[in-house]
Order: C-alpha cells, then sequence, then structure tokens
C-alpha cells in the first residue's frame, strides 16, 4: 500500500505540474525537471534505507539486494530507466493506451499482422534443431523475473 | 518552489 500511495502521489503530482506549468509529459521527464521533480517527491516515495546482508547467498524474492551498492536496482515495481523518452498512446504516457499512431498521424497496422507476415514460414516452415519452443517460455520467465512491473 | 507545492497538493489529494 505504500508503494500504491507513491505511485498514485507521482501520477497526480505529474498532472498538476504539467496542467500548471503547461509543459507535457516529456518536458517533466527531461533533465533538470525531473531531478527537481525527484527531490520533490522523495520524502513521499516508499521503500527507503533498504539493508541488505553482503552474506546473503540470493537476492530478495522481489529482486531487492540483487545489486548491493544499489539496493533497489531491478526491484519489483520499480521505475526502469529508458534509453529513449515513451511515446504511448494516451496524452500523459502513462501507458494505459498502446501508441496507436504512427510518426506521421497515420494509425500504426495491426500488430497482428505484422506477426503473421512476420512469421509466415509459407508451406514449408523452417524447423530448428537447436532450440525448442521451450526458449521462448524461458526467455519469458526471465523476462518477467526482472521486470515485475504493474 | 512550484514543483514542491504541487506534489504538496498531490499529497493531500492522495491522503484525504
Amino acid at each position: 500500500s505504500s508503494m500504491a500511495r507513491s505511485a498514485d502521489i507521482s501520477e497526480i503530482a505529474s498532472d498538476i505540474i504539467t496542467r500548471r506549468m503547461s509543459i507535457t509529459m516529456g518536458d517533466l521527464q527531461g533533465l533538470g525537471m525531473s531531478q527537481r521533480f525527484a527531490t520533490a517527491i522523495d520524502s513521499n516515495c516508499a521503500l527507503k534505507n533498504i539493508m541488505c546482508n553482503p552474506a546473503d547467498i540470493y537476492r530478495k524474492p522481489n529482486g531487492v539486494c540483487n545489486n548491493l551498492k544499489n539496493p533497489m536496482w531491478g526491484s519489483s515495481i520499480t521505475a526502469q530507466p529508458r534509453f529513449i523518452p515513451p511515446h504511448y498512446g494516451d496524452g500523459k504516457n502513462i501507458g494505459i493506451i498502446p501508441r496507436y499512431l504512427s510518426v506521421s498521424g497515420e494509425p500504426l497496422p495491426n500488430p497482428r499482422h505484422i506477426s503473421n507476415s512476420v512469421h509466415n514460414g509459407g508451406i514449408s516452415p523452417p524447423r530448428g534443431c537447436q532450440f525448442t519452443v521451450l526458449l521462448t517460455f524461458f526467455g519469458q520467465f526471465v523476462d518477467h523475473d526482472v521486470i515485475s512491473t504493474p | 518552489d512550484i514543483v514542491s507545492e504541487c506534489v504538496a497538493e498531490a499529497v493531500g489529494l492522495v491522503d484525504r
């Protein structure tokens, strides 16, 4: 519940700031503004002062203490740094609506059509002898174990 | 600072 409270505060504060300062979420996420925001919201963030035992064989189940110097890195329900700014379909870039328009403003193609086209093996689809479909599920397992982000 | 004010307002709304 403390993490949910932090998330609510962050989301609502972001909304208030962008409206009051007439800036976009992209502006707020930019350098400078993001540091001001982080400083202002710091005291309302959950999970502070994590203590790790260096003698523990494993990290915590939620990923905490995987990195002893930065105990929260890679843990569940924490923000993940991005290489590029987000571009979701909702105006606030929260991600509740997937992106549906291209940079030209035209609707993006149906992902199912792309998937079917890319993976269409024709009448004689290639068969690998090195991996089975288990590789896919193992990759998904690792992915979700690392992310665990709602 | 306007950012701090907005965060404080959000805290008030969430904790209300």
